[in-house]
């Protein structure tokens, strides 16, 4: 439901402004925002530096924004309440140029809207908009678009919805609030021409016979087999949902000799960060001494992918189960990922290594990981009960946990919370944990990282956070918690949603793959995010302008994602130096002109700014002409001897 | 799965519910057009 008026569209990247009235935790919510965008899109963003357009994220009375770009310079605001991803998503696509998904011109067809049952005087909520304004961007009506209304919105009474979809089945679906569907993305992409992202570098589920353009190591005999699901050996792409179907990488390690090896090698990937997070599930099922190596093959400098660096190695154990694995590899230069299997002791293997599942981006990896295996059965015993997850520690060294009720105090509902716990770092840390941002995400495992819509909330610790007996939460857990003997540690009250998500979200798209429930969390300290207000357009003194600059600069710094940007991720050939229809090519980070030629003429310099003629053509030119005042001087001469 | 009661403080409630944008909105008496979109002065 797009603006078909193409003047509203952006140019990226959009540059933005955090305004200080924001929440902390909304600014890092809306930098979360941004780098979704980066991971499935070609939208980008970056702080303002006085562009005539950008956006100005404030903290106004609720969550708004305008439709397209007003070429002005405009408000999103992101108010109490407002700081959630999907719902900070939502906003951003109005900007860029979405109307509501239930505006559509054909949105009759779809889902029925009650116009008794909505508030008086808001029925212009439910308004179409015709063709002739927006497009459908070629793609069906949406029901899982993160656009659409829910059921529930602007009702008179509390149970009866204003807005319900044809086929029952999406009544549960519409006005999903976890993040950007498969659709909301096509057609972004489609209205802004998005060939690539800024963050995604590589897939592989092993589905397709070309195994992703990964290559079997070519120093050692053995290679990878890439193998079909079968009875005892499933795959994780499909696994559980249909049988003998699905393909993984599998290295048999129950014959041949002990140290025997396979590597599997990706192809050459180029970097634009200067952190990579590689994602895979693999399993071990051989013998206890089998091995699982990730190695990375970096450009030695010479242009050749040959300098190796061993970055993790996965060690066998009893568990064999597929396990979700994360490693951060830091590659600069362009470069492989390798998966080595090695094996220990064949006499005492049945089975063997495999992999599935690759996913590698440039964002950092998660800080912890917590599975719950068998989680549809947790979900069937109808308890109050909550499940702890083991401690885990956050960059700066605080100890933390997830806790996780399946059936919250909200029917049909889990709830996911956070909370400290003391560790050994405490001697030495801040307390109490102020301004530190939380992120829980529970992950929709689907193969395709840009399909996966998971779910992922933020909260910054903060004063105001307080427990029923009056503690401050974020204090040290050995004085504000309790005793807990499954981790030998102090836990802390914990503080999260008791709305989550749903039970059946959960159970739909690929939430319980395997059964396994799978969640992230994150802890980082978002103190320097409380200054990043530029003004816009200073008119200033010049002490003043250096001052603004200077600001500008830090906030710039302070607002970028952590990870560093390779200098070449600014494409030099952008605009083209080039004159007279030159092609760019950037060579090392430098452009470098190739120049035009035609049959008589061809362009030299730098800059393609010199037009030379052909030496052949040049040649026969001069060579004609000379010989035509030779001829000529020896016609006159000829006839003036006549004359005599 | 601990059941019945919260053995730690760490399974107690506390936190946030998650509402949705029209109900921010309306809780906050804010009347934009279809519920979070500002429209420009010249097209009110």
């Amino acid at each position: 439901n797009a603006l078909r008026n193409e003047t509203y569209r952006w140019k990226f990247p959009i540059p933005y402004i955090l305004g200080d009235n924001l929440d902390l935790n909304a600014k890092g919510v809306i930098l979360q925002a941004f780098e979704m965008f980066r991971l499935k899109s070609c939208v980008d963003f970056k702080p303002y530096e006085g562009e005539e357009t950008y956006i100005f994220f404030k903290k106004e009375i609720g969550c708004w924004s305008m439709v397209g770009n007003l070429q002005t310079g405009q408000t999103l605001s992101i108010g109490e309440r407002c700081d959630y991803r999907a719902i900070v998503e939502h906003e951003i696509l109005h900007a860029l140029g979405f109307y509501h998904e239930q505006s559509r011109m054909d949105r009759d067809d779809y889902v029925t809207i009650w116009w008794d049952q909505i508030i008086t005087d808001k029925e212009h909520n439910f308004v179409k908009y015709d063709d002739g304004y927006i497009t459908d961007l070629n793609t069906p009506y949406d029901y899982e678009s993160v656009m659409h209304y829910a059921p529930f919105s602007f009702n008179k009474n509390a149970s009866i919805p204003t807005i319900t979809a044809k086929i029952p089945e999406f009544d549960d679906i519409i006005g999903q609030r976890l993040d950007l569907s498969a659709i909301d993305l096509e057609r972004l992409n489609r209205m802004y021409n998005c060939t690539s992202t800024h963050t995604f570098l590589d897939h592989c589920s092993f589905e397709s016979e070309n195994i992703c353009g990964m290559i079997q190591g070519t120093r050692n005999d053995l290679d990878w087999v890439h193998q079909l699901s079968a009875t005892g050996q499933q795959d994780h792409t499909i696994s559980g949902r249909c049988r003998d179907a699905g393909y993984f990488m599998y290295f048999n390690t129950s014959s041949g000799q002990a140290d025997e090896v396979a590597v599997l090698e990706s192809r050459i990937l180029y970097p634009k960060r200067t952190q990579q997070c590689l994602q895979f599930f693999y399993k071990i099922t051989g013998s206890l001494s089998d091995k699982l190596i990730i190695w990375l093959k970096e450009d030695d400098g010479t242009g050749n992918v040959r300098k190796m660096r061993k970055i993790q190695t996965f060690q066998a154990d009893n568990d064999h189960n597929w396990k979700i694995a994360h490693v951060t590899l830091s590659a600069q230069k362009k470069f492989r990922y390798l998966f080595q299997g090695l094996k220990g002791n064949p006499s005492s293997s049945s089975g063997g290594i495999a992999i599935d599942d690759i996913t590698l981006t440039e964002t950092p990896c998660p800080t912890a990981v917590w599975v719950i295996r068998n989680f549809s059965q947790i979900l069937e015993k109808p308890t109050s009960g909550f499940i702890e997850s083991p401690r885990f520690y956050s960059p700066e060294g605080y100890g933390f946990g997830i806790t996780l009720q399946p059936h919250s105090r909200i029917s049909g509902y889990t709830r996911v919370a956070f909370h400290l716990c003391s560790g050994e770092n405490d001697g030495v840390l801040e307390w109490p944990a102020l301004n530190r941002q939380a992120v829980l995400t529970v992950l929709d495992q689907d193969p395709d990282v840009s399909k996966r819509m998971s779910s992922s909330k933020s909260f910054t610790t903060s004063k105001d956070h307080v427990s029923p007996g009056k503690t401050l939460i974020w204090d040290k857990p050995s004085t504000a918690g309790i005793f807990d003997a499954s981790c030998n540690c102090y836990r802390s009250l914990s503080w999260g949603w008791t709305n989550f998500i749903s039970h059946s979200q959960m159970r739909r798209r690929s939430f319980l793959k395997n059964d396994d429930l799978i969640i992230f969390a994150e802890f980082h300290d978002i103190t320097h995010l409380n200054y990043t207000e530029v003004p816009v357009k200073p008119q200033q003194s010049s002490f003043m302008e250096d001052l603004t600059l200077e600001r500008q600069k830090r906030a710039a710094q302070d607002t970028e994602p952590i990870q560093d940007q390779l200098p070449y991720l600014q494409d030099p050939c952008d605009p083209n130096p080039c004159q007279n229809d030159g092609i760019c090519v950037s060579v090392k980070g430098r452009a470098s002109c190739r120049c035009p030629s035609g049959q008589a003429f061809f362009f030299t310099g730098e800059r393609c700014q010199s037009m030379q003629i052909h030496g052949n053509i040049l040649g026969i030119t001069v060579g004609g002409i000379a010989g035509t005042i030779v001829l000529t001087i020896v016609l006159i001469s000829m006839m003036a001897g006549r004359q005599r | 799965v601990s059941d019945g009661h919260h053995s730690s403080e760490a399974g107690a409630d506390a936190g946030e519910i998650i509402i949705d944008i029209p109900e921010i909105n309306l809780a906050a008496g804010l009347d934009l057009f279809q519920g979070d979109i500002l429209l420009p002065q010249n097209e009110r």
